[in-house]
Order: C-alpha cells, then structure tokens, then sequence
C-alpha cells in the first residue's frame, strides 16, 4: 500500500 | 475515526487553549519556550501542505487551526507580551534539531517527493520540538502551574496516539512505521515530566525539580 496517499492523521 | 484519536486530537486543542488562557490571563509568555513554539509552527505549515487536500471536513478544519493558533502564539511571545519572554532562559540550540531532522528525513522517507519529504521532516520535528521547552523547564527547575497543564495535555495528546496506533493496527491493519518511531520517542520524552506532574502537581503542590 502507498503510504504518501493515506497521511489522514493529524 | 476512533475513540483513542480523537481524544488525543482534543487533548491537542485543549493543550493549546491552556497555553493561549496561560498568556492571556497572567499576560505573560515567561515559562514557556518561544523555540519550542516556533518548531510547532514550523511542524505545522509543513505538514500541512496538502492543506487543499479533501480529507474530511474535520481533518482541514483542524489543520487550519493548527496552522493559526502556532503562528498566532509567535505572535503573542514576539510582539504583544515580547517584554516578558527571557532569551536567556531559552537557550537550547534548535540548529542540531532542524538539521538532523531535514537530514533524516531525506534519507529515512515513504517516497522522495518534496511534499513527503517535508511530511517526514515535520513528523521527526515534532517528535523532539518540545525539548527546548523541557530544557527551560530543568533550568528553572519550577513551573506555573498552569503551564505543567498545557505540558501535560500535550504529552496525553501523544500517549493517546500510542493508543490509536495499537487499535488502528488490530482493526485496519493500518501500518506507519515512520509515525510510530517518531511517536514512540516523542511520548518517551514527556516520561520524566509525567512523573513529577503525577508526584507534585495532582496533589496540589508547585511542580519543582527534585
């Protein structure tokens, strides 16, 4: 899984 | 969404409340690291350059605050209340931080991207931008009470995401192993701070160094 796609913590 | 991450995201509201209360009531910024404050803000515009990024409403909403509220606290300690920030408490040398921290995070990266490159830079920043503050706070050797507070609601906020982190692991199979590194040495810093919060403050006494 790309890991750059799923930043969705802040 | 879950239980462990979105307290910790209200400890980080709440932690930057107190420090806004802290200034505003006692209209002094002596106490807190004007250093630290500017590697948070640092963290923040960096991290946050996917600003336009649709995520959730609550996620872009959340980093527009974050992205206020630091550049606001600069502006609280260098400008309205500068007479009451002391320099010379506040000497820890950020140069080493922010240079090791671009340096690993051009090595140690998901992807080498300018965008992900800052992303990991503001992931390994955060981690250690609060030792200019503890180190002011071991030179004292004291602290205003309420400023322990915003310390530890900042530290919890972190010890949460610990939390969300296992539950995201057992539930989503959700991996980030740049962000648990990062995390687990940032939570580890605050362990000596948790202790004497937990010993002096919470049983009613000023927090002083041993």
């Amino acid at each position: 899984k790309d890991k750059t796609k799923d930043h969705d913590e802040l | 969404m879950n239980f462990f991450r979105l307290t910790a995201d209200l400890m980080h509201l709440l932690s930057i409340f107190v420090l806004l209360l802290k200034i505003q009531k006692t209209r002094s910024c002596s106490g807190i690291s004007f250093k630290t404050q500017l590697l948070y803000a640092v963290v923040f515009v960096t991290r946050y350059l996917d600003l336009l990024k649709w995520i959730s409403l609550y996620n872009t909403l959340m980093k527009i605050f974050f992205i206020a509220s630091s550049i606001y606290i600069l502006y609280l300690m260098k400008i309205k209340f500068r007479a009451t920030y002391d320099p010379s408490q506040d000497t820890f040398r950020i140069e080493f931080l922010l240079g090791a921290c671009l340096l690993l995070a051009l090595v140690f990266n998901y992807t080498f991207t300018f965008i992900e490159v800052l992303w990991t830079f503001s992931i390994y920043l955060e981690a250690v931008a609060i030792l200019p503050q503890l180190f002011m706070l071991s030179r004292t050797g004291e602290a205003e009470t309420i400023t322990t507070h915003y310390l530890f609601a900042l530290g919890a906020y972190r010890g949460l995401y610990l939390l969300n982190w296992i539950w995201r692991f057992y539930t989503e199979h959700h991996i980030d192993w740049i962000v648990w590194v990062a995390g687990a040495i940032q939570t580890a810093l605050y362990s000596d701070f948790f202790y004497i919060y937990y010993k002096k403050v919470l049983h009613g006494q000023k927090f002083e160094l041993p």
